[in-house]
């Protein structure tokens, strides 16, 4: 089983689309997959418009309202989903960094998944942290904008601390250039920079711009579901094609 | 004086291009602006190349290893600056619910300036929940896309409690519609729903898309540095004047 973090502190780079496409591009492999909604902006649950008073979610499962049997959504045979609640925000002031391993306590117990992969929120607090206390991957959606390097020292700094004080086997195993638009100058700065330091890390697909993305979260679908023969669907395709080629870790 | 938080805690909307140009327009109609950059990202002391390891920072000031004046970094004669740090990073981790007038109490010999304007990170945690404890209003700025309205939702409970809790004073006095393309659909849907719920609050001066003001943040100057033509630089002075029309606070 393969448990990946999506993240990045700087805002708006697309880690719920890549979380929330990436998901299901690997549960129509066959994989079966849990996705977790860890932001109480709840946007991953939005895309998939899977909030569901009846079902408990992220929050009542860690407060210990409910189980995880009761905390999940099923949204397809290979797709489970943890959604998220505005409530969530009052979790982050309660822990203190002796509570780090709540989420590692919690998904002891989590059933069969081949991967379980967390949309964060763009925050590097007590949360977070948890939540890379009990994942053994990274994978940092980089959006090739001006800002885009000088926040990856911050988010490679906090990893490395993790790794030292809190969970040794986590590896930052795929940089995803998100948001991609090849004719930008900065692109290409920021992609071979990132390409210099990451090597292999990065991933060949590029997730381009594309208005079928915004659109088919708009309706509460996933890429596949919206428009299968969009950009947007053959780029998220062939970059579960290319995680998949990668398991090693099981 | 005016202090004023610039928040949303979704990523990516244009807090840090908003606090950074809107504090230069201020001061280049001749009022006295401190802009405080609250992330440890340190995307707006970047936006003005200010960084400046012989001087002090937001975070050597808050841990008490320099003075006020040792901290502030003078951008021109009418702006001034608190940069930010890496370390600071390491401050939201060592805040408990207790310590929330760490800035207030920071700041209360701060010398005499019309504005004082804190570009916030993306995020509601302890140290954003502190800034939100010292100042008396709140700009928040709105990018026209499908999840703008929903983490609203979560921003106004979250300055509910903290006008109930900790700062009484503490007000939404103003809504900027960034990074604006007014052809989309969506933009209208979002644009009539906020202005619905929000009134007057709304600046009719909406920050539209502008390339310009991205190449300024890659060479580290604002706007008016940097195309002072630019459709950019015309959105920010109307901005800067809506706001001194609104000067009834002191
Ligand atoms: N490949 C893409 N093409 C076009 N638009 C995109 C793409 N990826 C993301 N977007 C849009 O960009 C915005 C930011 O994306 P998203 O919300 O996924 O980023 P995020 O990093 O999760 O943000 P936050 O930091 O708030 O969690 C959204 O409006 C989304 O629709
Ligand atoms: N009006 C605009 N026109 C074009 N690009 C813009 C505009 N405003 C912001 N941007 C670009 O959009 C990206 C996000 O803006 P910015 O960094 O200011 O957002 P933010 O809310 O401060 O992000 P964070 O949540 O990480 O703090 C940046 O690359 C910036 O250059
Ligand atoms: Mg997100
Ligand atoms: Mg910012």
């Amino acid at each position: 089983m393969r448990t990946i973090a999506v993240l990045n502190q700087k805002g708006g780079v697309g880690k719920t689309t890549v979380a929330v496409n990436l998901a299901c591009a690997l549960s129509l492999y066959g994989k079966k997959v849990l996705l977790v909604d860890l932001d109480p902006q709840c946007n991953a649950t939005i895309s998939l418009s899977s909030a569901n008073p009846s079902v408990g979610n992220i929050y009542t499962l860690l407060c210990g309202g409910t189980s995880l049997e009761q905390s999940i959504t099923i949204i397809s045979n290979n797709l489970h989903m943890l959604t998220s609640s505005i409530d969530l925000a009052g979790i982050e002031h309660e822990l203190t960094p002796a509570d780090l391993s709540i989420i590692k306590d919690t998904f002891v117990h989590v059933g069969t998944y081949d991967y379980i992969i967390f949309d964060c929120a763009p925050s590097l607090g007590l949360l977070i942290l948890s939540c890379l206390t009990y994942v053994n991957e990274v994978f940092i959606p980089v959006q090739p904008e001006f800002f885009a390097l000088n926040g990856l020292t911050l988010l490679l700094k906090s990893i490395d601390m993790v790794r030292v004080k809190l969970n040794p086997e986590i590896a930052i195993t795929g940089i995803i250039f998100s948001m991609f638009e090849g004719r930008r100058l900065v692109t290409k700065e920021v992609v071979d920079e990132v390409t210099r330091h990451f090597g292999t890390s990065a991933f060949k697909t590029k997730i381009r711009k594309n208005v079928k993305l915004v659109e088919a979260q708009s309706y509460g679908k996933s890429i596949f579901d919206y428009d299968k023969e969009s950009i947007g669907a053959k780029d998220f395709a062939s970059l579960a094609g290319e995680v998949i080629n990668q398991e090693v870790r099981t």
